[in-house]
């Protein structure tokens, strides 16, 4: 009741979740006798890996218990919740079973401080860790919201250091040195605590006493987790409320008495810390998928995540004509194929290309609309396809598809053919051109032939044609 | 079996049950 905050940033710590480490143990449970100032004192340890997996906040009773005010003892809490290790969780009013603080059970926000500063420990839906005081405004953020939260009294541990001192002032101890709240972190009584160590487990502590006679104050305690390698823990509820249930059976030593004196009894407390076998988050996996191990496993192709909470039709991702569904890609009108890389095929329109094109001369049509004019989006295909069909005489009565593909297929060997024939051609006449000219500088480089004159009317004489034949071997 | 209910004895508050003044 002393400094409500309602909006803006208050100190607290987050430790971002450690990677899960295949095949990780399940909890481990140490039970302790040790002395603090020569007081013998009982107690349990447990961590916990994957603490989003492994942890939940109960309500009292079972779902509901804050809002009906219920209080129930933690072995009634846990029957059904199939917890290995069980401990009371948060403060309560006595009187009325008004669950205190901030609650938050399997990501269902049951109670609120509305911003009382006293010490939080929360699990966010990403695995973050959170110990502090949190502002209303950050308790109720969505953004990645708390799965897990509820509220003790006294910051133990702070980043690895005793935070108490600064705890009583930040909880409201304003005027009395020896006041109520002094004296709660000073006596001995039973205690528990909640925190994580170096590695990003869970750490429930518990320790048997009862107050003013048996057990450890809060200092004890905190020099006691800070050489358990624990890095944040608050306080949380003690003395009678103080239980540790092992396997839904009370194993340990409550201080309140029964009806017969004789005897002690557990407390009927408020909500309660659990640590079980690792859960799905969500449980169900968004019905997408089976939980095993803590782990969810998708069913179908198309749904992944760690939640099976994303669609994944591969990397093209439907090659942005098409929307991933649960069943594959979903092509846009005008496109087909498993990841809508292929436009409709000629003549065909609309979703998945079911549509004939109804345009005149069977000319093909925009696959998108089916517009027999193709001036609004025409692709490259569509325009050199309209060229060839639609120039053909109407009468002549036009083959299927395929025969389109034939003309196609001539016109592009025909092409193919007449190119190789000119090749050809010029390289015969090039040769040629080249070999006259090298005939002719032959003549010409310094070698010379006569040729006997001849009459120009008439044969020859014989006597000329044999001088003819001496004269054409000659000295230079 | 039941343990019986407990006579809520052994009280450690951090707060006085009472309150010296009302909240703020």
């Amino acid at each position: 009741d002393c400094a409500r905050v309602p909006v803006g940033s208050r100190e607290h710590e987050s430790w971002q979740p450690s990677p899960a480490s295949p095949g990780a143990r399940g909890p481990s449970v140490r039970t302790f006798v040790s002395h603090f100032a020569g007081r013998a004192v009982t107690g349990h340890l447990t961590r916990a890996a994957e603490p989003l997996r492994t942890f939940s906040v109960l309500e009292p009773g079972g779902l509901g218990g804050c809002a009906s005010r219920r209080r129930a003892t933690v072995e009634e809490t846990v029957r059904e919740a199939g917890c290995g290790v069980a401990q009371n969780g948060g403060f309560f009013r006595m009187d009325t079973g008004e669950c205190l603080g901030n609650v938050v059970s399997d990501g269902r926000r049951v109670s609120s401080a509305g911003g009382l500063q006293n010490a939080q420990f929360g699990i966010r839906r990403d695995g973050t860790l959170v110990t502090g005081y949190l502002s209303e405004e950050e308790v109720l953020n969505t953004e990645n919201p708390f799965v897990q939260l509820l509220s003790g009294v006294v910051w133990l541990i702070r980043n690895g250091s005793i935070y108490i001192n600064e705890s009583q002032a930040a909880e409201c101890e304003e005027t009395q040195e020896t006041g109520s709240f002094s004296k709660f972190v000073n006596v001995i009584s039973a205690r528990t605590a909640v925190g994580h160590d170096r590695k990003g487990q869970l750490v429930l502590f518990h320790a048997d006493g009862q107050t003013e006679q048996r057990g450890i104050n809060l200092w004890e305690m905190a020099e006691f987790l800070l050489k358990q390698d624990v890095v944040n823990a608050i306080n949380l509820d003690g003395g009678g409320s103080a239980t540790f249930v092992l396997n839904g059976t009370l194993a340990s030593y409550p201080s309140d008495h029964c009806q017969d004196n004789m005897w002690r009894c557990p407390r009927s407390v408020s909500t309660v810390v659990c640590v079980h076998k690792p859960r799905c988050q969500p449980p169900d996996c968004n019905s997408h998928g089976t939980c095993v191990e803590g782990h969810c496993q998708c069913t179908g192709h198309f749904w992944s995540g760690a939640a099976c909470d994303k669609l994944e039709c591969g990397p093209s991702n439907c090659s942005q004509h098409g929307l991933c569904t649960e069943t594959g890609c979903r092509c846009e009108a005008g496109w087909t194929g498993s990841n809508c890389s292929e436009e409709c095929p000629l003549g065909w329109h609309g979703p998945g290309c079911q549509k004939p094109c109804e345009c005149e001369h069977q000319c093909p049509c925009n696959p998108q609309t089916g517009n027999c004019n193709l001036t609004q989006t025409p692709t490259l295909s569509s325009i050199l396809s309209r060229v060839k069909q639609c120039l053909q005489p109407s009468e002549v009565p036009l083959q299927t598809r395929e025969f389109s593909l034939l003309t196609g297929t001539t016109w592009l060997a025909l092409t193919l053919v007449l190119v190789f024939l000119l090749l050809i051609s010029m390289v015969v006449n090039v040769s040629l051109l080249l070999s006259a000219r090298a005939e002719r500088s032959r003549h010409l480089d310094g070698s010379y032939v006569y040729h006997p004159l001849q009459e120009m009317n008439g044969e020859l004489s014989a006597e000329k044609e044999q001088q003819g034949d001496a004269c054409t071997s000659f000295k230079d | 079996f039941s343990w019986g209910a407990s006579l809520d004895d052994d009280l450690l508050l951090p707060y006085p049950a009472l309150r010296a003044r009302p909240a703020r």
